[in-house]
């Protein structure tokens, strides 16, 4: 049977689906004791977050995709939060295992943090659903094309959504793919893309942290001299 | 994800990007 880009996307969200499978949209057991081991517990936070998040995400898919497809946008989410949780329990297994530690307070409770971690999950449930744009050129040619209406909400469409800092996403990519055996080739290669964007360019628009950061590296003599905005 | 270059040290993880101990 030929491949053809529809049958590739709908394999790719298939096996998305099937890896999601046995996953809840809530804290696994295991993720539980992470928060109840931490000095202040973040669960309610977490869980307030999610929320206000799902409202404004459906809310931004519908207008973007057509008002009846609020809940197509929901189910999105859902498959989002989904992921998040299982990337999130694996950064954390790997970390207690790396640092020798099981209290995570600082970083559970840090909200940069989480938004970023479900904007990246978000963003891999996104790219699959436009998985032949990704395909036939990837963020540059794919997202410019008018072969599907979702191709709208392309990187880096979910940090204006959630408001994220494109430095702040940056981050999480490496630790998200290293938590993530199971991401297809593709959907690594979309991340990598992601990632060159926000070098290139986003990481570098005014309002970025990482002004504020070269600053205090100079202030403290650590590193190389940083560049002025303008460069 | 053979293919991905990965760029963090041993030493570091998603503690220390975001700024944790």
């Amino acid at each position: 049977v030929p491949q053809t880009p529809i049958r590739a996307a709908m394999n790719s969200i298939q096996q998305l689906r099937v890896e999601l499978n046995s996953t809840s949209d809530q804290p696994s057991s295991n993720l539980q004791v992470y928060f109840k081991n931490c000095t202040v517990d973040p669960s309610e936070e977490i869980t307030k977050r999610v929320e206000e998040l799902s409202q404004v995400f459906s809310q931004r898919f519908a207008q973007a995709v057509g008002q009846r497809c609020e809940g197509l946008g929901r189910k999105r989410f859902n498959l989002g939060v989904q992921l998040y949780y299982k990337v999130m329990e694996s950064m954390l297994k790997s970390e207690e295992k790396r640092l020798s530690v099981q209290n995570f307070s600082k970083l559970l409770n840090n909200a940069a943090f989480h938004t970023s971690l479900l904007a990246c999950a978000l963003e891999v449930v996104l790219a699959t659903y436009v998985g032949n744009s990704l395909k036939n050129g990837g963020f540059g040619r794919g997202c410019g094309a008018s072969d599907s209406i979702e191709t709208d909400l392309c990187f880096p469409w979910i940090l204006d959504v959630f408001q994220l800092h494109a430095f702040d996403f940056y981050k999480v990519i490496e630790s998200f793919i290293k938590a993530e055996p199971t991401l297809k080739h593709d959907m690594m290669k979309h991340l990598e893309h992601c990632e060159h964007v926000i070098m290139e360019s986003l990481a570098w628009r005014g309002d970025s942290p990482l002004f504020d950061l070269l600053k205090q590296s100079r202030e403290e003599g650590t590193g190389e001299q940083a560049e002025p905005p303008a460069t | 994800n053979q293919d991905y270059h990965f760029g963090l040290k041993e030493h570091e993880g998603i503690s220390e990007l975001f700024d944790c101990d």
